[in-house]
């Protein structure tokens, strides 16, 4: 159990493995602004599915924004988006945007008033999400083609760790079975 | 397997969810009535399930009471026919694509049209708990983005991306509601019954004051207006049963208040019988101080009123109980106990309209006197009518006598006043 001593629980510990990365530089701060969909609107509805790769995992991000440290030059996320290096006129852009729609002192600057309010407790939906009815048409002409492949015995195209295919795959071959 | 198999069914929920299409022209839920269900693997470690799932009913509830829209908890159907699922897990959860963080920051996420996760290693707490975060008030702002609000910068509203720790009581206030009901409408319906309830109180220095609340009823329920704030109050409606002791459980017809010098009486009606209330003791009488035993056939009570009736109310200028039914209004004189001269007459007669054919001329549901108004309200469906008072007449004299002005919708004049579903009334 999480360990405890009042009646009310109030005290409940976390081990540290289980306390969410605080924002405490601008490298944590861009990924924050990156996350939120400050620096470049998210395609939220996409990572309902399971299977969506198009948001960028935290670990993986995290890896990256190192290496852009070490390396001193841009890095690709997995999703192809380049990444801003801190100060960047887009990190500033972002900071300065947030600043201003969390009531902040629109600064421009990473200051202590920033970093509080990006530690504070919030939900995990991005603050700016690509248009939910494009994304909606897009996704669902995805879909289409799955299911035309279905009827009319097509392959679809391959894609890597994509069950989906294999589903299309199997259902067309047994048809063609049929 | 088990992957293939959740992610088949949710491929198959959103293509189900997309293709109702969208209502208001935004992206929306096109039905009014959505099941939720608290999903079996997704218990919180912190709560027990039965104040979880109060908290997630009381949440859904919070939504229904500003909107069209009503909630059900659904234990039984297929998992894949629940519109809004919901579940507690942290860092990998549930197939998710969306990591939870740990204790601190995120404290859930949801999607729209779609499912709604918490992160456990958060410290949810029980409404008015104190330290740790709402649960309440987290249920609220992600059911807020299940039904198509993004992230709102502003101070007071639900939908702010930060947790702000809960003010006591917190509820939706009037611009959040504007933002549901700009995707879903407003709540309209007809009433059975409009009425202001005047309350005799006597103040700490003897003074006898008199105030009055202002009461919708529906059927078995009823919404106490505040008529200062233009909502309804927090959490009705109410079953009349609760309210009003001793009055069918089904509603009533028609509410009337013979107010005068000599005379302080309420009625409820409803079908072919009438019931006197006794407001000092909060019940219906069974017998009043005359001898009269109720409920009592509104024949015996008021001859020559036919029953039942569509609606009534007392008019303190001529000392008459104006009865409507159909088309017809029946004036009774309260002194002499019996039908004025001439009556019944049309509608269209005593209440004429002053727009052609904007008049409800028949089958009223309320007459509704507002002290907030001074004013004399006809309501039938979603429209009402205001007539024409001392004070209009004043302005323009030409105006006739307790004429119609032009109707105007109901929910224009009286805000959020909404149905939630049966199985959230108490």
């Amino acid at each position: 159990e999480k360990l405890f001593h009042s009646r009310d629980h109030s005290d409940v510990e976390m081990s540290s493995s289980h306390l969410a990365e605080l924002i405490t530089d601008t490298n944590t701060a861009q990924h924050f602004l990156f996350k939120y969909g400050f620096i470049k609107p998210v395609n939220w509805e996409s990572t309902q599915s399971p299977d969506a790769d198009t948001l960028t995992d935290a670990d993986i991000f995290s890896e990256d924004t190192v290496s852009l440290v070490q390396e001193g030059r841009l890095a690709s996320s997995r999703s192809g988006d380049s990444e801003n290096p801190p100060e960047s006129p887009d990190f500033v852009r972002a900071l300065l945007e947030f600043q201003r729609v969390s009531g902040l002192p629109v600064t421009g600057v990473f200051d202590d008033a920033t970093k509080v309010a990006m530690n504070k407790p919030r939900c995990g939906v991005p603050d700016k999400e690509e248009d939910q009815i494009e994304t909606m048409e897009t996704t669902t002409a995805a879909e289409d083609l799955n299911e035309s492949a279905e009827i009319f015995n097509t392959t679809a195209t391959p894609q890597s760790n994509n069950t989906d295919t294999d589903v299309v795959q199997n259902s067309t071959s047994d048809k063609t079975e049929t | 397997e088990k992957q293939h198999h959740l992610q088949t069914l949710m491929r198959k929920t959103r293509r189900r969810k997309r293709s109702t299409g969208a209502l208001w022209g935004h992206a929306a839920f096109s039905k009014s009535v959505l099941t939720w269900r608290l999903i079996g693997e997704g218990y919180s470690s912190q709560l027990s399930v039965d104040e979880q799932r109060y908290i997630f009913r009381l949440a859904f509830r919070m939504w229904s009471e500003v909107s069209p829209l009503q909630f059900v908890e659904d234990l039984h159907s297929p998992l894949d026919e629940i519109d809004i699922r919901l579940g507690f897990g942290t860092g990998r959860h549930f197939g998710c694509s969306q990591r939870f963080d740990g204790a601190g920051r995120e404290f859930a996420h949801a999607w729209f049209l779609g499912d709604i996760h918490f992160d456990d290693d958060e410290h949810f707490t029980a409404p008015n708990t104190g330290n740790g975060i709402s649960l309440l008030k987290v249920a609220v702002h992600e059911i807020g983005h299940v039904l198509g609000l993004p992230h709102i910068y502003r101070s007071g509203s639900i939908m702010q991306p930060s947790y702000r720790p809960q003010d006591d009581g917190f509820e939706l206030d009037w611009l959040d509601r504007k933002a549901i009901q700009n995707l879903y409408g407003g709540c309209e319906g007809r009433f059975s019954t409009v009425f202001d309830w005047i309350r005799k109180e006597r103040t700490a220095y003897g003074e006898v004051v008199v105030r009055f609340n202002t009461y919708f009823m529906r059927n078995s329920w009823y919404w106490l207006y505040e008529n200062r704030s233009n909502r309804t109050r927090y959490g009705d409606p109410v079953s009349v049963q609760v309210g009003w002791h001793g009055l069918p459980s089904s509603g009533v017809d028609a509410y009337v208040h013979v107010w005068s010098h000599t005379t302080d009486e309420v009625y409820f009606f409803k079908g072919t019988q009438y019931w006197r209330y006794d407001s000092e003791n909060d019940q219906v009488f069974s017998e009043d101080a005359d001898g009269q035993r109720y409920p009592r056939l509104i024949s015996e009570g008021f001859p020559g009123v036919p029953s039942p009736i569509d609606t009534a109310y007392y008019d303190r200028r001529d000392a008459h109980i104006y009865f409507f039914r159909g088309s017809m209004v029946y004036r009774f004189s309260v002194q002499a106990n019996k039908l004025a001269a001439k009556s019944p007459q049309k509608m269209t007669e005593l209440f004429p309209a002053l727009t052609l054919g904007d008049h409800p001329t028949s089958n009223l549901d309320a007459a509704y006197f507002s002290y907030t108004h001074n004013t004399l309200f006809l309501l039938k469906g979603t429209s009402y009518w205001r007539v024409v008072g001392r004070r209009e007449r004043k302005m323009k004299r030409s105006l006739p006598y307790n004429s119609l002005l032009p109707s105007r919708e109901v929910q224009q004049q009286w805000f959020d006043i909404c149905d939630v579903h049966a199985s959230a009334l108490k």
